[in-house]
């Protein structure tokens, strides 16, 4: 029988909503190291890869690899009837029956859920996905996830056309970031300049240009990376027109979650 | 209308 514990139900909690809209299901991977997530979505233009550290975990056990598909609106229903100090155990069956059962204890009540979810197919992941280099993005865009989460929330109110799927095209030049949506009757666009860092050494805007470029990417991507966002102080943008956009959050120096995005071509 | 590549495009089954 394989058992991870953890005690990280926020963590979880907040994962699962900000992904569970734009991704129905994920591939779960834990192993002695950690744990490693991917989700691609419906459409097939966006990845989600989450790695999380075994050290991340106040608690992580797990002898053997364990790994299964599941359906993440299932699990976000499930973790949202779990307090937030709950301890969570993961189990399946050594020979590979269908099923697997977390169970949340929490201490201070004497209550124990217990949930049962079935593998799911997982659509396609994983997939081997390269360590990215810098150096192949033409801009990499540095900004607090506050300031990130302003914007996506700015273009939402206002980039919603009606008739097809609403779009923000990001720019960078000139040591700037433009980003721009097109609503009903009008257009939105918030450009961030680079901030002084003596100013705000906490919370600086940082803009690496070699090249100006300009990208088309749907905004449901981009709110749905600005909820996941609030896992970090800081995301981190690296755009290219020939590979796919990343967009990372780090997790202390514990892991990360990185959307890979495929740009939309005129 | 615009053209959009799949995300597997880039990267390899594990």
């Amino acid at each position: 029988m394989l058992e991870p514990r953890l005690v990280q139900t926020t963590f979880f909690k907040n994962v699962l909503e900000a992904l569970s809209d734009l991704f129905i299901e994920a591939h779960f991977e834990f192993s002695r190291t950690g744990l490693e997530l991917q989700a691609i979505d419906t459409s097939r233009v966006a990845l989600v890869a989450l790695v999380l550290r075994a050290e991340a975990f106040n608690h992580y056990l797990c002898d053997r690899g364990l790994s299964m598909g599941l359906n993440l609106a299932d699990m976000a229903k499930a973790f949202r009837c779990a307090n937030n100090d709950d301890i969570i155990t993961i189990k399946a069956e050594e020979d590979w029956t269908d099923t697997v059962t977390f169970t949340f204890e929490s201490p201070e009540d004497g209550e124990i859920l217990e949930f049962d979810f079935d593998f799911v197919g997982s659509n396609g992941v994983p997939l081997e996905i390269p360590e990215y280099q810098e150096s192949e993005y033409q801009a990499i865009v540095r900004m607090p996830s506050a300031k990130f989460m302003r914007i996506c929330k700015k273009l939402s109110s206002f980039g919603d056309s009606g008739d097809r799927d609403p779009v923000v095209i990001i720019s960078v030049y000139k040591e700037r970031v433009r980003s721009f949506a097109r609503g009903k009757t009008g257009t939105s666009t918030t450009v961030c300049l680079q901030t002084q860092t003596v100013d705000k050494p906490k919370e600086p805007t940082l803009i690496e240009m070699k090249e100006e470029v300009s990208l088309i990417f749907d905004l449901k991507y981009m709110n749905s990376f600005s909820k996941a966002s609030t896992l970090s102080d800081q995301v981190t943008i690296n755009l290219s027109s020939e590979l796919p956009a990343v967009f990372e959050c780090k997790i202390a120096e514990l892991g990360y979650i990185r959307y890979y995005i495929s740009p939309r071509k005129e | 209308g615009h053209k959009q590549s799949t995300i597997t495009n880039y990267f390899i089954r594990a």
